[in-house]
């Protein structure tokens, strides 16, 4: 079964859902970059100017769910 | 704002634009207008100037779709990726797509066609996606009054860095 990360809020996210948001918008582009979830939540707080927890809080959580353009936010 | 890497851009200023095909929540009359004025929001801060074909090809194709449409980056069905563009070049280079699972509007709050397409468009010319909140090419979608909307500076930086100023 995927592993649900716990949202802060309580509900769960799944796992793939998240890590498909990032894999979609912050790619990692080399095979040498290692990025923890929790790092690679961290880069997205960061371009969205939220608070960095590296944790699937409230206002992550909202902001991955919002309709928006579908190029990634970061470049290779 | 952010230019994309290797910047690339158009190596010259009259572009041509061509519609392949049409969402059925909009008259095509509607939808023909609300693209006109989006490429108008980035030619009249710069020299840049669209002209409309319908025959041949074009610099910037623009089409709706749903799911997968022969690119590699398939759309999702309502909500989550809206539309999507490519960088300035050849080929699919400068084209957008939309995703026509959303629900596209010309003045209510359902998805705006003019603000979308505004956003792709910059891309189609070269910038990449800003995080200044506000910024057109910001990446989350946010609706705001179409008829009186204004380039925000960010983009307007963007976009002259690229181009240059419109000449006087």
């Amino acid at each position: 079964l995927p592993l649900q990360l716990k949202a802060e809020s309580g509900s769960s996210t799944d796992l793939e859902k998240v890590k498909g948001y990032l894999d979609k918008f912050f790619p990692i582009f080399t095979k040498t970059q290692n990025l923890s979830i929790e790092e690679r939540i961290k880069e997205m707080q960061k371009f969205f100017h939220l608070t960095v927890t590296g944790k699937l809080d409230t206002e992550t959580e909202k902001i991955m769910k919002l309709p928006r353009c579908g190029r990634p936010d970061v470049s290779n | 704002y952010q230019t994309l890497p290797g910047t690339p851009k158009w190596g010259k200023t009259n572009l041509t634009y061509k519609i392949l095909s049409y969402t059925a929540d909009l008259p095509r009359r509607k939808v023909d207008d609300a693209i006109k004025r989006a490429l108008m929001v980035w030619s009249d801060v710069t020299p840049l100037q669209f002209r409309r074909v319908y025959l041949r090809r074009a610099d910037i194709e623009i089409r709706f779709a749903r799911r997968e449409h022969g690119d590699g980056y398939p759309f999702d069905g309502s909500g989550g990726t809206l539309a999507h563009a490519f960088e300035p070049g050849e080929g699919i280079g400068g084209d957008a797509h939309f995703d026509d699972d959303e629900k596209w509007s010309e003045i209510n709050q359902d998805i705006n066609l003019f603000l979308v397409a505004a956003h792709e468009f910059g891309h189609s010319l070269g910038l990449d996606h800003s995080n200044v909140t506000g910024a057109l090419m910001y990446p989350i979608y946010s609706y705001q009054n179409p008829e009186t909307f204004r380039l925000p500076e960010d983009d307007r930086r963007g976009i002259q860095k690229l181009y240059g100023k419109k000449p006087s």
